[in-house]
């Protein structure tokens, strides 16, 4: 099973 | 005030094609450098960048910084109504709630006007800080989209494998299994039929194909695409637009539960 993360994971807000 | 004018129409309703797919809503940025959009998509999952830079304007004027909240689908309707070869001015006051875009045909003889109302959004920006990527791969833009939408056919996800020399792109699904080969080219007389392969170390990701088929709607504005990719990290499409600026588009990889 495959999950797709989140570009937030990633990328902080600003 | 802001007013800017494009040579031809063309360009931004390419731009707007590419778009309007994953985003229903953006902000244009616009500033002394010229216009520019991030938007993430409803699922968090991809993000796009577009920057249009100044120079590549016939004329452009921005007295003070402004954002442009759009509704996309509509731009891309009033966008529609300007032919490839108008030229294009879009114009709003500082503390306007209206875009408007005018289209001349070339002759001059037919002008267009057209004012699209603006919103008030509120979207979260991300950081996105530069980085090097383990492989950076450029190909024609449309070989790219054909891969893209031949292995939807297999299964949701492509496994990106780079190596020196070459990438294989493959799929598995309940009907069966298929790899795709690209081999970097050893000459090539046209830039872009060129496929160029930079391999710091050997990469491997996966990625779902639904959005890499949203990203190549972009494939009109650019004759090559560029994919940056590192373990673990978000992958990088890139199209160039000639002497204007580019759309990036980020897609968060997929990962074994």
């Amino acid at each position: 099973i495959w999950k797709q993360l989140e570009l937030n994971r990633f990328y902080s807000g600003h | 005030m802001f007013e800017c004018r494009l040579p031809k129409a063309e360009v931004l309703k390419k731009t707007m094609d590419a778009l309007k797919d994953l985003i229903k809503e953006a902000v244009w940025d616009v500033s002394a450098q010229g216009l520019s959009l991030q938007s993430m998509d409803s699922s968090h999952v991809s993000l796009v960048q577009v920057t249009l830079r100044t120079e590549g304007f016939d004329t452009f004027r921005c007295d003070k910084n402004i954002a442009l909240g759009v509704n996309m689908d509509t731009m891309q309707k009033l966008m529609k109504c300007a032919s490839n070869d108008d030229n294009i001015t879009l114009k709003s006051e500082d503390n306007g709630d209206l875009l408007s875009l005018i289209f001349e045909s070339p002759n001059g003889e037919k002008t267009s006007e057209y004012e699209m109302k603006l919103m008030d959004l509120d979207i979260e920006q991300l950081g996105i800080p530069d980085q090097e990527y383990s492989c950076t791969i450029k190909m024609p833009s449309g070989e790219f989209q054909r891969i893209c939408r031949d292995l939807s056919n297999i299964g949701e996800s492509v496994n990106i494998t780079v190596v020196k020399g070459g990438v294989d792109f493959s799929a598995k699904g309940d009907i069966g299994n298929a790899k795709i080969h690209v081999t970097e080219s050893s000459n090539v007389d046209n830039e872009k039929d060129a496929v160029t392969v930079e391999v710091n170390e050997p990469v491997n990701l996966t990625f779902a194909l639904r959005y890499l088929n949203f990203f190549t709607k972009a494939t009109p504005l650019s004759g090559q695409v560029s994919l940056s990719i590192s373990p673990d990290v978000p992958l990088v499409v890139a199209y160039e637009i000639e002497d204007l600026g580019h759309v990036k588009y980020f897609l968060a990889p997929k990962i074994e539960n």
